[in-house]
């Protein structure tokens, strides 16, 4: 059996909607994987997080 | 005669279970041969004597797809894969005697890497077959959940076989090999429950039969999505559907969304609408665009990510909400139940995307988030804890899709796929059935 998880993220640091827009991107903490192809995993336990 | 019969030793043995399995699945095998047979021949028949086309002829049947693939997947392709996972279910359903639980289940363990020291219940002649010792519980606070309340937390006990980013709508299997995510979900936008009723409760599609296969059309997302853009991204208060979605705004990496190059998606106009409501306007142009899963606009930039999880036979099999979300419809995708083991993954182009599934479809905190489990041979049936109407690799399941795409075959329209549901909840805020992380979901089972 396996299990996909499609799921939107943060990908990037948080712009007010103008700053956003207008002056394009700000690089910042977004979505982060824990994880590594292959692993082991339990219930509970993170895979990524924002 | 006498004596013969007399000094002859008779000797007693079973006949081994695979050969039963194997004659069983060859029986079907040429059934389903004769009947594929007898329906290509009244097919040209009807064509012959000019009595096809949509009124007169007899409407075709729910195509089978053959997959591609190296010889071994050539040989499974003509396996009668659901005939013998439902008799595998049934032989495992079998109560096995009281003196031989423990050392087959201890035997299975040992084969299978099966901690026993975690199962809720240790007596072990508490199981009656190996259906139900499958279907195990664990100890409560064995799993401890991951204190970061931002964390997406893994959905059951498995290795992970692959994850990353969606770019250009495709998910990318091991090796290169990549499936749509219009072919994992399904190509159209999910419906909406209206009317609030006791959460749980799921209200079954009365058109399971066809739908169209392209999008929506641009006028209908757009009016949709368009009083509620941009709103305050707190749990559960997410945009409404799926309108707006311009994935990579913010980033200005507009080349990475599945929208077909037109002068509004050009990186250049995208930063030229002063006023809010030009971008308003302009977001709605492009949204038109987008495919229905592509990432909601807000104030956030985001993007889709990906985690397959695959489950080994002596895995538990229950599996749990990874997020605080809320399921808004489900998909129920016959299919055929091919192993999913990472041999195949990596050898079967497409796997998930043939396999019968449940797409559970809703949102979390950051927007579209869905979630699926994926059949296989040796683990018949999916459960889904709040959905009591789901029916997984049932033969009722199967004749009401061939009927489903007789139907749309009748009517001209391109058979969807797959049956949807929509869940429905106490609270009209909600419009789905709300999981809360960690909580138990389903399972799947034997058979």
């Amino acid at each position: 059996s396996t299990i996909v998880l499609v799921f939107e993220a943060p990908k990037g640091q948080r712009p007010s909607f103008d700053e956003g827009y207008q002056e394009g991107k700000r690089e910042g903490p977004g979505w982060e994987w824990n994880i590594e192809p292959g692993q082991h995993v339990k219930v509970g336990q993170a895979l990524g997080q924002v | 005669l006498r004596a013969a019969l007399r000094s002859t030793k008779v000797e007693w043995k079973p006949i081994p279970v695979g050969l039963g399995i194997a004659s069983l699945g060859v029986l079907q095998f040429y059934r389903i041969q004769r009947r594929e047979q007898a329906r290509q021949e009244e097919e040209a028949r009807q064509t012959a004597g000019g009595e096809g086309g949509q009124d007169g002829g007899k409407p075709k049947k729910r195509q089978r797809v053959r997959p591609t693939g190296p010889w071994s997947v050539q040989i499974m392709s003509t396996l009668p894969l659901k005939a013998l996972s439902r008799l595998w279910g049934r032989f495992n359903e079998l109560e096995i005697p009281y003196y031989l639980r423990v050392p087959g289940f201890k035997l299975y363990s040992f084969v299978f890497g099966v901690n026993l020291s975690e199962v809720s219940e240790p007596d072990l002649h508490a199981y009656p077959n190996l259906a139900s010792f499958f279907y195990r519980t664990l100890k409560p606070g064995v799993r401890p959940l991951d204190p970061n309340p931002h964390a997406v937390l893994s959905p059951a006990d498995g290795k992970v076989i692959q994850f990353g980013t969606i770019e250009h709508g495709e998910v990318e299997q091991v090796k290169g090999v990549t499936y749509s995510l219009d072919s994992l979900l399904g190509s159209q936008k999910p419906k909406t429950s209206g009317t609030s009723t006791p959460s749980g409760n799921t209200t079954p599609d009365t058109n399971i039969a066809s739908s169209p296969q392209s999008p929506q059309p641009s006028s209908e997302r757009s009016k949709e999505g368009s009083a509620e853009v941009i709103k305050d991204d707190e749990e559960f208060a997410q945009v409404n559907g799926i309108s707006y979605t311009l994935p990579n705004l913010f980033s200005g990496d507009l080349s990475s969304s599945t929208t077909t190059q037109t002068p509004a998606t050009d990186q250049s106009t995208a930063a030229s609408p002063s006023s809010e409501s030009e971008v308003r306007a302009d977001l709605a142009l492009r949204a038109s665009e987008q495919p229905w899963w592509a990432p909601s606009f807000t104030k956030t930039p985001t993007a889709l990510y990906y985690c397959v999880v695959y489950l080994a036979p002596g895995d538990y099999h229950r599996f749990h909400s990874p997020v605080s979300w809320v399921v808004e419809s489900r998909r129920h995708f016959a299919g055929e139940l091919y192993s999913v083991s990472p041999y195949l993954q990596r050898t079967l182009p497409g796997l998930f995307t043939l396999n019968e599934r449940v797409v559970l479809l809703g949102r979390w905190r950051w927007g579209f988030f869905s979630y699926t489990p994926v059949g296989a041979t040796n683990v018949g049936s999916i459960v889904i804890n709040f959905d009591k109407e789901l029916r997984t690799n049932s033969l009722l399941t199967d004749t009401a899709a061939d009927r489903a795409a007789e139907e749309a075959a009748r009517r001209g329209e391109a058979y969807s796929g797959f049956a949807e549901a929509t869940y429905e909840s106490a609270s009209p805020l909600l419009r789905g059935h709300a999981l809360k992380r960690g909580e138990e979901m389903g399972g799947f089972q034997l058979g």
